[in-house]
């Protein structure tokens, strides 16, 4: 489903280069749940970034269902992003001024679902996180957990085929973020949804079966939770 | 140092009134590490935020050096936030399209210290958050957990005597967290800077000697971390 090959990234030039990815390899099978671990700065949201076609690599190789990402063009990568993909953005990305019900039903008005159809999806999808009752609230009338968990229903509202999840649980109590995880482990068991999920607690990384260890833009160790 | 009677913070009306606080009273001494925990939602922020003087309760009062907060004025308030608080928010709040070194700064200008001074403070800063190399990037080029760090170290560069601190270490791996909350208890037992700490982690809470639990507006439990 998902390979990258000798993937760099590089910001900058000269004396102010920061070589957020060095050269990272792997693969991740469908219906995988992979735990994205690794010190602050080490380069799994520059990761993430490539893997949902929101950046390109400064060299190497990314193959999503057996097509090289950076051979699409614009319009290819959007489309694959809205037909396969869903992302949970380290700092959200809610649109201001929106409410949760409107930033939640946003993907399903690009891939043109009726509006009562709409409406129904994302108020369930907003129930399972515990929103039902802030729909109509905007993210400056929601709490830092709040606006995190409407990006998780954001991101899942499509059931996308992969979802990519940046840090989901930051901003969560441990009932919540419980509630999260097992959500997202649900989905994988009985949907085959494949989750790859950056995190830097060892108690979420334990819901998937893989985690990949980060370091300095390479990927350190790549094994069970238990180990790594 | 800090005494809250009462306080409730209310918004909105009628059909749509949320209770964000709903009657909260303590008080902490100069010296204590307190953490804050509770649900998402449970009002942690907003009582923060009355706490900070960036908010006034809707009921209630919040005495702070004994003074009546609820009656100051704006220029008052900000006087009082400059000379004696240090405030990391839950979503950083740093300015975009300034270095982390600006960033930093940036409450020193206020403080009419000299550039010199300035520079050296912010850079000693910086550098005891590990960011000595990421003086120069503004917040587009930082990580999640460097945005995080940056906007702790804007927090104790003026050596406040209270550091509200909302989430501190939400984006941080292992390691980088138990630096930074090492960094906070030595400040707390070396120079006796109050310090009040939201957190979800209860690995974070045991670096703090009481918290306070929040619950629907109110605290439900008050004590050391083993008990609460
Ligand atoms: N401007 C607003 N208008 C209406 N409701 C609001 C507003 N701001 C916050 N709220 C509500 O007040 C409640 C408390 O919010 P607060 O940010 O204090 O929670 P919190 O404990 O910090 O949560 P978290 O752990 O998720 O950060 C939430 O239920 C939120 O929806
Ligand atoms: N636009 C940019 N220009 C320069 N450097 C950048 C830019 N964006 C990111 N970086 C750098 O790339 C490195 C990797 O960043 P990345 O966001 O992938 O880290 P991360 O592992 O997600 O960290 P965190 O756990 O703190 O979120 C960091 O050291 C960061 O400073
Ligand atoms: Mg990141
Ligand atoms: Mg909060």
């Amino acid at each position: 489903l998902i390979a990258l090959r000798d993937v760099t990234r590089i910001y900058g030039q000269g004396s102010t280069e920061v070589r957020a990815l060095a050269g990272v390899s792997f693969t991740i099978q469908a219906g995988e749940f992979v735990a994205v671990m690794g010190a602050s700065g080490s380069g799994k949201s520059t990761c993430m970034n490539v893997l949902g076609a929101l950046d390109r690599p400064t060299a190497g190789q990314y193959r999503f269902r057996d097509v090289d990402v950076g051979r699409c063009d614009r319009d290819q990568l959007a489309l694959l992003r809205r037909h396969y993909l869903g992302f949970v953005f380290q700092s959200f990305n809610l649109l201001p001024r929106t409410s949760a019900l409107d930033n939640v039903m946003l993907p399903l008005i690009y891939q043109r679902v009726p509006r009562r159809e709409r409406l129904r999806r994302a108020l369930e999808m907003l129930d399972l996180v515990g929103l039902a009752d802030r729909a109509h609230h905007g993210p400056a009338q929601l709490s830092g957990g709040q606006q995190q968990r409407v990006a998780v229903a954001r991101a899942l509202v499509t059931h996308p085929d992969v979802v990519l999840a940046d840090e989901p649980t930051g901003n969560l109590d441990s009932a919540r973020s419980a509630e999260l995880l097992g959500l997202l482990q649900r989905l994988n068991r009985e949907r085959g949804i494949t989750v790859v999920m950056v995190t830097h607690e060892a108690e979420a990384a334990a819901f998937a079966q893989r985690v990949l260890w980060f370091s300095d833009g390479l990927v350190q160790r790549d094994g069970p939770p238990a180990e790594v």
